[in-house]
């Protein structure tokens, strides 16, 4: 029997609106400390990692492993029959499942949806990410980043992001032209503009903006992001998602052959 | 022009 009722299932349909154009299907692996999923994008660039912890949801139940096989897309037609104010339940009582069960319930449970949505089996293949330890790593405010890519873009398809103690400069170079934006360490009070740099080591990685516009689409998941680099390795962007758990994108750099 | 790496050329398949 697996059951997860989440108070706020917008946090639901949001996580699946910030993945749904990277990742096609993804397996959900539902045991007893939470839900787990790591899907790559189709190129093999990007990688997606979710965890949720059931201490984060109204209910969790899961009396055995479960690994549900979901499309995107069609997950995407049933959450968007969910209110944003609605609880979301997932439900399945059998231990093969072929279909997954969605409740979504409004505040005064005077409207009850129940939708089934057919599995599908995906052959596994998960990386084995290990804990690093970032040699750079910034937290900013989610919708500043995201911004800066965007404006960035239309500049040029790859941004270097450089760091040193003191500051973070993305810097583009393309046929119109080149240019660069330096953000700053700022301890400000006020969300939008704090800066905090934890730079052991200084990196200048160049990445694909075409995926960290894609990344930025879990911006309504947290109002700050952060990043986190070491040379040689992939850039991991991460939003917190508040007393639940975390989104994890991972993308690889770009690297003069 | 830099080169795009794979993902999985920096983490294990498990």
């Amino acid at each position: 029997m697996f059951e997860a009722k989440l108070q706020q299932g917008v946090i639901f349909k949001k996580i699946v609106d910030a993945i749904k154009d990277l990742v096609k299907s993804v397996n959900i692996d539902a045991s007893t400390s939470g839900l787990s999923m790591q899907a790559m994008d189709s190129a093999h660039v990007a990688l997606v990692s979710l965890k949720l912890n059931e201490n984060g949801f109204k209910d969790y139940r899961c009396d055995r492993p479960i690994t549900l096989g979901l499309s995107i897309e069609n997950l995407s037609k049933i959450l968007k029959c969910a209110g944003n104010d609605d609880t979301i339940t997932l439900q399945t009582d059998e231990e093969e499942p072929s279909s997954l069960k969605f409740f979504f319930e409004n505040q005064q449970a005077s409207k009850i949806s129940e939708f089934s949505l057919n599995l599908m089996s995906l052959d596994s293949e998960s990386l084995g990410i290990p804990d690093t330890d970032y040699s750079s790593v910034i937290q900013m405010s989610s919708a500043e980043f995201s911004r800066i890519c965007k404006e960035l873009s239309s500049i040029s398809e790859t941004v270097e992001i450089e760091t040193s103690k003191e500051s973070v400069k993305f810097s583009v170079q393309g046929d119109i032209g080149a240019g660069s934006i330096t953000v700053k360490n700022n301890q400000s009070d006020k969300d939008v503009d704090r800066v905090d740099l934890q730079i052991d080591q200084p990196v200048k990685l160049t990445f694909a903006l075409r995926y960290l516009n894609m990344f930025n689409k879990a911006v309504s998941l947290s109002s700050t992001v952060s990043l986190n680099m070491s040379e040689e390795n992939p850039l991991m962007v991460e939003y917190k998602i508040d007393d639940l758990g975390s989104l994890r994108f991972y993308l690889a750099p770009k690297i003069s052959d | 022009d830099k080169a795009q790496k794979e993902i999985k050329s920096y983490y294990e398949s498990e």
